[in-house]
């Protein structure tokens, strides 16, 4: 595994310890989007089928348990606990998921590499992963006092897709038959959704003043 | 079938 890699996997783990930090710590959810964070609790779900078929490591397994585990427990936090939920806003997370989904599906069914379940339920976790920030980027947008947690939470998540980037044209020019176009698209377009929000995001550190997406 | 060694990525 190259530092690219583990650099984008340790982004992408600090960006949720950092969403259940602010959940834990002052009980709030407040400008985070439960549609994103059920669509990454299928994104897991479809994406880790071969959790117990394929061994890769220990580092592997481990990582995929967490983040299994780590999307439930946060989507769990937001619906059921009966502080957390109270801050959730609901009537501005209105972005209709199942929209995504099925598109997503469709288009795991049409391209894949394979048609076999298991590689179809990869590829619809690749595309739906791809898609999955746009519920939160729209609350982001309609959240008028976003704290700074959040805007954290994003900007992490996004690195994390961005440092994979660099890790699949590293791989490409060191292992021989490395391949993989339904990964590689799909990952910057998942990229290409933060560039906003990357360009905002810079703008008010470099200002040091409190992001705000214009409507 | 080179694509289809064992996902390692996550």
């Amino acid at each position: 595994m190259n530092i690219l890699r583990l650099a984008g996997d340790m982004t992408h783990l600090i960006s949720v310890i950092v969403l259940l930090l602010k959940i834990h710590s002052i009980k709030s959810c407040a400008g985070i989007s439960l549609k994103t964070q059920e669509l990454y609790a299928l994104v897991f779900v479809s994406r880790y089928l071969n959790i117990f078929t394929d061994f890769i490591s220990l580092y592997n397994t481990i990582m995929k348990l967490i983040f299994l585990g780590t999307s439930f427990s946060i989507v769990w936090y937001m619906r059921y606990h009966k502080i957390v939920r109270r801050s959730y806003d609901k009537d501005q997370d209105t972005f209709r998921h199942y929209f995504l989904v099925l598109p997503c599906l469709i288009l795991a069914l049409l391209i894949n590499e394979r048609f076999t379940f298991k590689e179809i339920m990869w590829t619809f976790s690749l595309y739906l992963e791809a898609v999955a920030i746009l519920p939160q980027l729209v609350l982001l947008q309609r959240t008028k006092n976003t704290d700074n947690l959040t805007v954290q939470y994003i900007f992490l998540l996004g690195a994390y897709r961005a440092l994979y980037i660099l890790n699949w044209i590293y791989r490409y020019f060191t292992e021989p038959d490395y391949l993989h176009w339904i990964t590689w698209i799909s990952g910057l377009v998942q990229t290409i959704l933060y560039g906003d929000f990357f360009y905002y995001y810079f703008l008010s550190w470099k200002n040091n003043v409190k992001l705000q997406l214009p409507a | 079938e080179i694509f289809h060694e064992p996902k390692d990525e996550l």
